[in-house]
């Protein structure tokens, strides 16, 4: 069951790191990293592990790892919103 | 081409 996150962006980074995308073994981008004092550890709802299957309604299939990178950058650059919305999967459920 | 190695492919925001 996905689950729709909102991180509000109330810090200098997003504190997130990603691997993964199309045609590698993660074909869909997976968080690996969350850094304290970032946008998304000030959230609490993203974990290590979660699966990114949308960004701001986005989808992320098919993308491969610097198309989908790409796409969070700029949602976290864009002054459009002041919030990210992630939606997230934990894998093999 | 084959799949990459993904931990080739980290990237922090």
């Amino acid at each position: 069951t996905a689950t729709l996150v909102r991180v509000v962006k109330n810090a200098n980074t997003l504190g997130i790191a990603i691997e993964g995308g199309a045609n590698t073994r993660q074909p869909m981008p997976r968080i690996v990293t969350i850094q304290k004092g970032g946008s998304a550890h000030n959230c609490e709802q993203l974990k290590v592990g979660l699966v990114i299957l949308e960004v701001n309604g986005i989808s992320l299939r098919g993308r491969e790892h610097k198309e989908a990178a790409r796409i969070i950058a700029e949602a976290f650059k864009s002054k459009e919103k002041d919030y990210i919305d992630f939606l997230v999967v934990e894998p093999g459920l | 081409s084959p799949p990459k190695d993904y931990e080739d492919e980290v990237t922090f925001f």
